[in-house]
């Protein structure tokens, strides 16, 4: 039976093509994502991967992959990025280039801002389910508390509060730049 | 797992080896070096939230079961991806009175889950949460996080990270100190990490609220007071028990 499941599985699945992105934000790029969801042969090697690409100064969320390593291969272009680990130690503050290869542990936190001429990358997870979690946008951890308990925890007003998770509320993971002129507008 | 870390010759009984002090409450430590918990693979904390604290939100690299000691409160779980189920609608100020409820801004957030005596809460590793004391005792919680699980792919030392707040790096003399390395506490969140800049743009805010979230001036800890009480959407306790009562009439 090897040659009708094992031999037969399937073994690819572009993720370079732009209308499989999984998120897509028209000013800030989109991303990817290959597991074992859309490919279980991943299930078996306990990897999956990420394409992403970000236009002209944009941003990815402050995240952090919340049950996998993550390393960062730059295919194109370059970007900003951060990394912090536990204590709030910042371990990385620098520029990524292509063809650098850049390893985020667990759990750190990592934002990432593209330059000029966009940032293009790919990730490999050491999990077939890599799960992120991001501190910005429609998912993330600030907009899932209650307003109170961030009025309290950061000592801010009601209105910041309600600005800290309402202020990216339609945009997921990929950020357009740009908003904090917007902010200073409105 | 170096099975050499489990060649104990004795077992003893373990206090807590360090004890950080916050606003609200206390944070104490058994030492993770400890031949005993290296060789079992996991930490243990104790927390104990005095009325009106707030657990700062934060997020480790293992998962950790929590047993609620003593005393009642709530806890909130963010997990991403899931809905902000807890939502209040805006209402006429009349309707509201008739209700009973005060006039507040609108404001949506994930599940609240209440927590008391003897609960045990289960929190998978990377999932940040925190947890308030709404009772009028202190509420005592003793979490024992599994950094052997597959899960964690770091180290088997226990990293936390905080959203918020600075811990306090001192503490009390009167505990006994590790016995061989430092076991680590965390001193600042992970907003500290970033650039003000880079903060206020991602989030869309100004820089001044961005410095905020870096809490680099905080000194209250990682446990802190609610003046005022913390207020939040739920349900009512009487709906919670008219619900209960109607199912055990219908089963």
């Amino acid at each position: 039976g090897l040659e009708e499941t094992i031999c037969s599985m399937r073994l690819k699945q572009n993720i370079g093509n732009p209308t499989r992105a999984d998120i897509y934000s028209e000013n800030g790029g989109r991303i990817t994502s290959l597991n074992s969801q859309k490919l279980p042969i991943l299930n078996n090697i306990q990897m999956s991967a990420e394409r992403g690409v970000l236009y002209q100064n944009a941003l990815l969320a402050p995240h952090w992959n919340m049950n996998a390593h993550s390393v960062i291969y730059v295919t194109r272009g370059n970007c900003r990025c951060q990394i912090v680990g536990n204590g709030g130690r910042r371990v990385y503050d620098g520029e990524l280039r292509q063809g650098q290869i850049l390893i985020v542990p667990q759990n750190f936190a990592v934002v990432k801002q593209a330059g000029d001429q966009g940032f293009e990358w790919v990730s490999f997870k050491t999990n077939d389910n890599a799960m992120i979690s991001p501190l910005v946008g429609k998912t993330s951890a600030l907009r899932a508390m209650p307003a109170d308990v961030l009025m309290n925890a950061y000592h801010i007003s009601r209105d910041e509060a309600n600005r800290l998770k309402q202020n990216r509320r339609e945009e997921m993971v990929v950020l357009s730049p740009g908003a904090r002129s917007q902010q200073g507008r409105a | 797992q170096d099975r050499s870390e489990c060649r104990i010759q004795n077992l003893n009984a373990q206090e807590p080896s360090r004890r950080v002090e916050s606003e609200a409450g206390v944070t104490e430590f058994w030492d993770q070096n400890n031949e005993q918990f290296e060789c079992a693979g996991v930490s243990a904390t104790r927390y104990i939230i005095q009325p009106r604290g707030l657990l700062l939100p934060s997020f480790a690299n293992a998962p950790k079961l929590v047993y609620i000691v003593q005393g009642r409160g709530m806890t909130g779980l963010l997990i991403p991806g899931c809905p902000e189920t807890f939502h209040s609608i805006q209402q006429s100020p009349q309707l509201s009175r008739e209700r009973g409820q005060q006039q507040r801004s609108r404001d949506q957030h994930q599940k609240i889950r209440e927590i008391r005596q003897g609960d045990v809460v289960a929190l998978p590793a990377g999932v940040a949460h925190w947890c308030y004391n709404e009772g009028e005792t202190p509420l005592v919680a003793v979490v024992v996080h599994d950094t052997s699980s597959n899960s964690n792919q770091l180290d088997r030392n226990l990293r936390k990270f905080q959203l918020a707040g600075r811990m306090q790096t001192q503490s009390s003399t009167s505990y006994q100190l590790p016995r061989k390395g430092q076991q680590e506490i965390q001193t600042n969140n992970i907003f500290s990490g970033f650039d003000v800049q880079t903060l206020a743009e991602a989030f869309g805010v100004s820089t001044e609220t961005a410095r905020k979230l870096q809490s680099q001036d905080d000194t209250r800890g990682n446990i802190v007071r609610v003046e005022g009480g913390l207020q939040v959407i739920r349900p009512r306790r009487e709906e919670v028990e008219e619900e209960e009562q109607q199912q055990w009439r219908t089963n």
